[in-house]
This record gives structure tokens, sequence and C-alpha cells, in this order.
């Protein structure tokens, strides 16, 4: 028997990089 | 536990050709099929997240083996950032798709088409909206 293997999914901002400088407000 | 890419690299996993990527709608998209018009409505979509264009203004070679340092001009402010990422990582360029310092490796490592990063580029960044 084969168990099924749940294909992972990723959210779309896992892409992006976060380039954050700090907030001045 | 996050799985990350196979032997040469250790860049996560979502950076591997075929690897599934949900948008903020839900459509499901593979990472190698995203547009720039997927980032920007996902970033519209979310409560949290807005897209920068974060400009590069400077690669250069580190110290350590296989890694780059990035230096970014991002937003409106023009906020100078560094990073230092791994020669493979690829960053999404607007209008172009995925790019990285060693697209060469970037191919052989993750099988991720990928072109030239260069200094004037233009990367889509990620920061939090204003909550108030």
């Amino acid at each position: 028997n084969v168990e099924p293997r749940s294909v992972p999914v990723f959210p779309w901002h896992s892409l992006v990089p976060f380039l954050a400088p700090t907030q001045s407000d | 536990a996050p799985s990350s890419a196979p032997s040469g690299s250790s860049l996560p996993a979502y950076f591997i050709k075929g690897s599934i990527i949900q948008l903020a709608d839900g459509e499901l998209k593979h990472v190698e099929d995203l547009k720039t018009e997927d980032f920007i409505q996902s970033a519209e979509i979310s409560s949290e997240l807005k897209i920068d264009s974060s400009t590069v203004e400077r690669i250069d070679d580190s110290h350590t083996p296989n890694f780059a340092i990035v230096q970014f001009s991002v937003g409106e402010h023009r906020a100078q950032v560094s990073v230092e990422v791994q020669v493979e990582y690829p960053f999404f360029v607007f209008g172009q798709g995925w790019s990285s310092c060693c697209p060469d490796r970037t191919t052989q490592l993750l099988e991720l088409p990928c072109t030239k990063l260069s200094v004037g580029d233009v990367c889509i960044s990620l920061t939090l909206k204003n909550l108030r």
C-alpha cells in the first residue's frame, strides 16, 4: 500500500524578501 | 520541518522548479510560472503586506564563498538595505522574472529558469502596510 503524500503548498509571500527599512512616522 | 533544496544549496524548497505556490486569491501556480501581476494582485488583496520596488544599486562578493552582498534602494524613500545571500538566491525582477547573481547555479541547483541580476534591476520586495 502506498500512502498518499500531501504536496506542500507555499504562500506567495514566502518567495519575496522583506526589505523593510525602519519606518519613520 | 521545512525542507530545503537538494545538496549544494540551503535555499528553501519553494524555489525549486515545480513547487506549488498559493496566491492571495487562492489560485495555485508553479513557482516558475509566476508573473509580476501575481505578486502585485496578491499584495493588493493582502491586508498586511505591500509591495515595494527595490532597485539593485551594488552587487559585491562576500567573504563567504558562494555568497554575495546585494545593496538595494528600497521604496519611495530610497532607503539603503544590504542583504547577504547565496549567489543562487532568486529575486523577482519587475516585468522580467526570476534573477540571481549566478543564474547558472540557480538553474543547476533549483532548475528554476533565471536571468542574471544586474545593477539597475528593480526587484519585488515586501514591507508591512501601516496599520492604523
